[in-house]
């Protein structure tokens, strides 16, 4: 373990703690994307079936399963609470995102690590995860004005994969066989994608003003 | 060798 990772996970955690309290404080879900946290949902069920066959830490299972319950307790909220419930705007979440899983699916069967189950499925949540934001990005370019809470859950979620990076980098220096070339190059895809995103979000700081996406 | 390395991270 490491700062970079250590901190990478730990913004992780901070963005799904606020996606938590603006959908608790708010009782509403406006301008969440349902389509990108079902796919996290997918992408941490995917990636941590080996959650009771390998014991890595103490630190890994209770992470892995933090991530789990919590993504499948927002996509119950969105989909079942009635008071947030009434709140989900269908009409503004479209993203197909039954072809991300289908690409990223079709992606980890031709380029995996080792051709076994969770080898497979390890690959497809890595890809998947690359591509979950896209949902929520074209949510927040759709319903113009972000509220602050739904901003700094998408600015967290995409700093956490960036600190990703700067590990993968330190472990590439200091380990000598460390390689990870799926989780790396995906890792930078996944960053990029958040990159004009950042870039209204470090104006609506400078500015002090409303973050607000360009159409 | 690659694959044998533990899944270690998140």
């Amino acid at each position: 373990m490491n700062i970079f990772r250590l901190a990478g996970d730990m913004t992780h955690l901070l963005s799904i703690l606020v996606l938590l309290l603006k959908i608790y404080a708010t009782k509403s879900c406006s301008g969440v994307s349902r389509k990108t946290q079902e796919l996290y949902a997918i992408v941490f069920l995917a990636r941590y079936l080996d959650l009771f066959t390998d014991f890595i830490s103490v630190y890994n299972t209770f992470m892995k399963i933090v991530f789990i319950a919590s993504s499948l307790a927002i996509v119950w909220c969105i989909r079942v609470h009635p008071m947030v419930k009434r709140s989900y705007d269908k009409d503004l979440d479209t993203f197909r995102h039954y072809l991300l899983v289908a690409a990223s699916f079709l992606l980890a069967l031709f380029l995996h690590e080792k051709f076994t189950f969770l080898e497979i499925f390890w690959a497809f949540s890595i890809y998947l995860e690359a591509v979950a934001i896209l949902p929520q990005l074209v949510l927040l370019q759709r319903s113009g004005n972000v509220d602050n809470l739904t901003g700094q859950y998408v600015f967290f979620l995409g700093a956490y994969r960036g600190l990703y990076i700067l590990n993968w980098i330190y472990r590439y220096l200091t380990e000598p066989r460390f390689t990870r070339w799926i989780a790396c190059v995906s890792g930078v895809v996944q960053t990029a994608l958040y990159a004009d995103f950042f870039y209204y979000y470090f104006i609506s700081w400078k500015n002090n003003s409303k973050l607000k996406l360009p159409a | 060798p690659e694959a044998e390395q533990a899944k270690d991270e998140l």
